[in-house]
């Protein structure tokens, strides 16, 4: 099973710390995978980095693609550019492979199968955000994803979250949809439609473990209080990390198959 | 007594919500103070709004002058010139009131004594933000001011502030450095000192008031806790507002009249 992720947003979003949040954060130790993940050392090139997980018995080799933060110049013309190239040169890989005469299978799939905008807090999308969103819509599968989500109070964030959606229905933005399941378990669909209805997700992401009554988990401890990741009542962390990784990893594989990759296909072999 | 403060940084950073902040709630609803402090209405230029208060029984005259948030736009070369502008503005006009043969005094001193620059949270300071303090600090008193504070746990405002603090050193910006206070108060002094110590300041505002314990306080309620604006081991505003409106406003506009206006004075007057 391979799947890969690519995040993008301005740095300081909490890109690397989501990272480490979404795989326990032990498989993310900055010293033990230098690079991509420290953000010490600033990435000025897109890179790439894999780990083999285990997620209810599969084995699931993740590979991230971690952008370094766009929007960091004083003029951001174009700064999307780098992204575009490395999304389609994966579809280019990919077609020059399935083309071959003597190809062997199965190919080996390094496209983007998901990519996470992550957006700032504030009053609503940033010009910027806007732009890119336009410009990778049509390549690939996006996900707007609201980050440190702890920045906002719950009105606040619900504010936010409808202002997103509106901004991206006036610009006509098409985001990946998350289509409902249909499992044999009731409960299943019930869950997936509570998660649904959160979206866009509001996340925090932690390195930190902390303890708390005697239960540890992963969060953020301010004087006033301690944010917990995994609790649905503080952050939709869980209900990303369930969709992304469970429910719906294989129609965002499929999506990326079925439509962005045969619309690079065609308009390659077109034109 | 007349104080101008001027608020500086990206749209977003809660620079509304201070202002409110600082004179309590009640004085700045923006149903009763349309234009400048209503976010919804994006200013597009640089406004200007006086309040009068009153603080251990003297009556100021207070003006605080909001621009629009900048770095809006994709491209942000020279987004700082209108603040430039209006700096410079009132220096000329103080100018020509000072210079006529037959002057009414006191001259009406419209001039910006202090101006704070909202600075986003993240891992440093952006370029743009380097940028636009080159341009000021030779110009006003600049004050960096740590914009919500609440998105940081306490260690990540302590590296912050020395990120802060290291690039303002090595880009050779001159911050307005608060001089000590040398009170028969040797409280006062005391008082003083533990304040510096928590420069550059790293502030939370709210025009929100909350009720614990019986007691009214204004903060930010979230799941995990509520944030006490007024309280010093939650955020620096008190420290900032202490510092600003009662121990430091007269060496602002002392310096602001002996050293920067008199800056403009010379270069003006000399080419
Ligand atoms: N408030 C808040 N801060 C976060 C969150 N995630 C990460 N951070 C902090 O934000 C800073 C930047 O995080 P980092 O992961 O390096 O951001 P990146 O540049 O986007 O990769 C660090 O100090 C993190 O501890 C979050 O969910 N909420
Ligand atoms: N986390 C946090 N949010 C704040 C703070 N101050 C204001 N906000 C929120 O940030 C958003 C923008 O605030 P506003 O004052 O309009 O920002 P401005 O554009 O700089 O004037 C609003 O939703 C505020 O409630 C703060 O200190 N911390």
């Amino acid at each position: 099973f391979e799947f890969n992720l690519m995040l993008i947003g301005e740095s300081s979003l909490g890109k690397s710390t989501f990272i480490n949040s979404l795989f326990l954060a032990e498989l993310y130790n900055p010293e033990d995978f230098p690079g991509t993940f420290d953000r010490r050392k600033k990435t000025t090139y897109i890179d790439s980095t894999s780990v083999m997980l285990s997620e209810k018995g599969v084995n699931l080799r993740l590979s991230i693609v971690d952008t370094p933060g766009f929007g960091e110049s004083i003029d951001n013309s174009n700064c999307w550019q780098p992204i575009i190239d490395f999304i389609d040169n994966k579809y280019e890989e990919y077609l020059n492979a399935e083309s071959k005469i003597n190809r062997k299978l199965p190919i080996v799939d390094n496209r983007i199968h998901c990519c996470l905008h992550f957006i700032a807090p504030g009053h609503t999308l940033k010009q910027l955000d806007i732009e890119v969103m336009k410009k990778l819509h049509d390549r690939v599968n996006l996900i707007p994803v609201i980050a440190k989500a702890d920045t906002m109070t719950q009105d606040e964030i619900k504010t936010f979250k409808t202002n997103v959606l509106n901004v991206i229905d006036e610009q006509k933005i098409q985001i990946y949809e998350f289509p409902d399941i249909d499992d044999d378990d009731l409960e299943n669909n019930r869950t997936n439609s509570l998660l649904k209805s959160k979206l866009p997700f509001a996340i925090v992401g932690s390195n930190t473990t902390l303890e708390n009554d005697g239960k540890t988990f992963r969060g953020r401890q301010y004087p006033w209080g301690c944010v917990n990741i995994d609790d649905l009542s503080h952050c939709d962390f869980m209900a990303l990390r369930t969709m992304l990784i469970r429910t719906h990893m294989q129609d965002l594989k499929d999506v990326t198959n079925n439509v962005h990759y045969e619309n690079y296909r065609f308009k390659k072999l077109a034109y």
